[in-house]
């Protein structure tokens, strides 16, 4: 599984 | 960003101005939901923890503040403001919101991208954000009748949450790497919700009738 990205949406 | 984000964003901000508005102009908060204002404070304070972690943008970082102040802002004068406050229909305002809080944190300790502090409570915000219209679509299916800028709130809310649908789709073709699952299908619930409430909506538009929603 890949890292989570950072929450870019709002 | 593409156009449908930004697009959603916009709306989501009107119609918070459209509800301050409202506050501010007529010194009454009749047909809102008080329960839903205060999830929404807690859903924006929540998910936006990553201000102190994460850097992304002027844009999101901005954006992200004015969210949590108005939506405090709103839930301060719908408790405190001495001419708002009377005008609140607590009596119709009955959802047992705190179902909601549990049922959302339960499945945010269950499915999140993460096991960590931060990861489990953005899962939260976006489960509890998915349910959190429900009190208010209640307040005014039993109140009947929706003044004009009640009706337009509740329109440009759910406008955001179509519009960010659109944003998936074309990030999904755009960047194959983008799996949002958890967003994307309580985005999809969310927007459900708001179906009954725009079917109405554009029936009153179409006959140039006053919004009202059957008991």
């Amino acid at each position: 599984n890949p890292e989570p990205e950072v929450h870019d949406e709002l | 960003m593409n156009i449908f984000r930004f697009l959603g964003d916009m709306t989501h901000l009107i119609s918070i101005l459209i509800l301050l508005l409202k506050i501010y102009a007529t010194k009454s908060c009749s047909g809102i939901s008080l329960k839903t204002q205060e999830l929404y404070a807690l859903v924006f304070l929540t998910r936006y923890l990553d201000l102190f972690t994460d850097f992304i943008s002027v844009y999101n970082t901005v954006m992200k503040l004015v969210f949590i102040a108005s939506s405090l802002a709103i839930v301060w004068c719908m408790r405190n403001h001495p001419l708002v406050r009377r005008s609140y229909d607590k009596q119709l305002d009955t959802f047992r919101h705190y179902f909601l809080l549990l049922a959302s944190f339960l499945l945010a300790l269950l499915l999140h991208e993460k096991f960590a502090f931060q990861e489990v409570l953005w899962a939260f915000s976006i489960y509890l954000e998915a349910v959190a219209i429900l009190p208010q679509l209640v307040l005014l299916q039993r109140s009947g009748n929706v003044d004009n800028l009640t009706g337009q709130y509740v329109f440009f809310l759910g406008a955001y949450r179509a519009l960010y649908i659109f944003n998936w789709i074309y990030r999904y073709f755009i960047d194959p790497h983008f799996t949002r699952w958890i967003a994307c299908v309580s985005g999809l619930v969310q927007t459900a919700l708001y179906a009954d409430f725009f079917y109405y909506y554009f029936i009153s538009w179409k006959n140039n009738a006053k919004l009202q929603l059957p008991a």
